[in-house]
């Protein structure tokens, strides 16, 4: 885990 | 991307639009919480950081930029362009007692402890309950112009919609978001007595009129 959350929402 | 998550852009997309052709056509920002749209800035401001630091989609992108972009606009709109029709007695809502408690909790609750991640988690905390200030505002004058009504319901179907989304991606993607799946649910609730209205008066040609 690189500890970045990917937020694809908007 | 599905259905629900689409449309619910489009819906979220078409709230904004309804909003600033409300105030330009009308020339007045009568009837509009600069309060809640105080929040909806800072809200997008604190969720949107990330346009520097990943990159989803064009799509996600340009949503992205142009809903910083006319969150700012509106609130130039309420307390400069057209100041003098802004109803400032009546927007009476202290937001500090959102934000404070919004700001303690994403501290506390988040996916991970890092400056980013906390703005993100704030700012969907913060939206579930950015438009108290405007319903409250309907609330003490006790009405709201059909255009107002229009806006309120595109603005709440949108996370309603995304609400469907979350499910639809749960089962078919196996994606699930604790953090954004509650505070969408406290968000679609604080709408649902304005749903109600909305439907019952609005859709049969009345405006929204609330008993003294």
């Amino acid at each position: 885990d690189t500890g970045k959350t990917l937020h694809d929402e908007l | 991307m599905n259905i629900f998550r689409l449309v619910g852009d489009m819906s979220h997309l078409l709230a904004i639009i309804i909003l600033l052709m409300k105030m330009w056509k009308s020339r007045s920002v009568a009837g509009i919480s600069g309060k809640s749209q105080i929040l909806f800035a800072i809200v997008f401001t604190t969720r949107y950081l990330d346009l520097f630091t990943s990159f989803v989609s064009i799509y996600n992108t340009s949503m992205k930029v142009f809903f910083i972009g006319t969150s700012y606009v509106t609130v130039y709109f309420i307390y400069q362009h057209f100041k003098p029709t802004y109803d400032s007695n009546h927007d009476t809502f202290r937001v500090e007692f959102l934000i404070v408690p919004v700001g303690g909790l994403a501290f506390l609750v988040n996916h991970e402890f890092s400056l980013l991640e906390i703005l993100w988690t704030f700012s969907i905390y913060l939206e579930s309950v950015a438009i108290l200030p405007q319903l409250f505002m309907v609330s003490k004058t006790g009405e709201a112009e059909s255009i107002t009504s229009h806006y309120l319901f595109a603005l709440g179907s949108y996370r309603a919609l995304y609400l469907l989304n979350w499910i639809y991606r749960y089962y078919f993607e196996g994606f699930f978001d604790l953090i954004a799946v509650v505070a969408g649910c406290v968000q679609t609730i604080l709408y649902c007595d304005f749903f109600y209205l909305y439907i019952t008066k609005v859709l049969k040609g009345k405006k929204i009129s609330l008993p003294a």
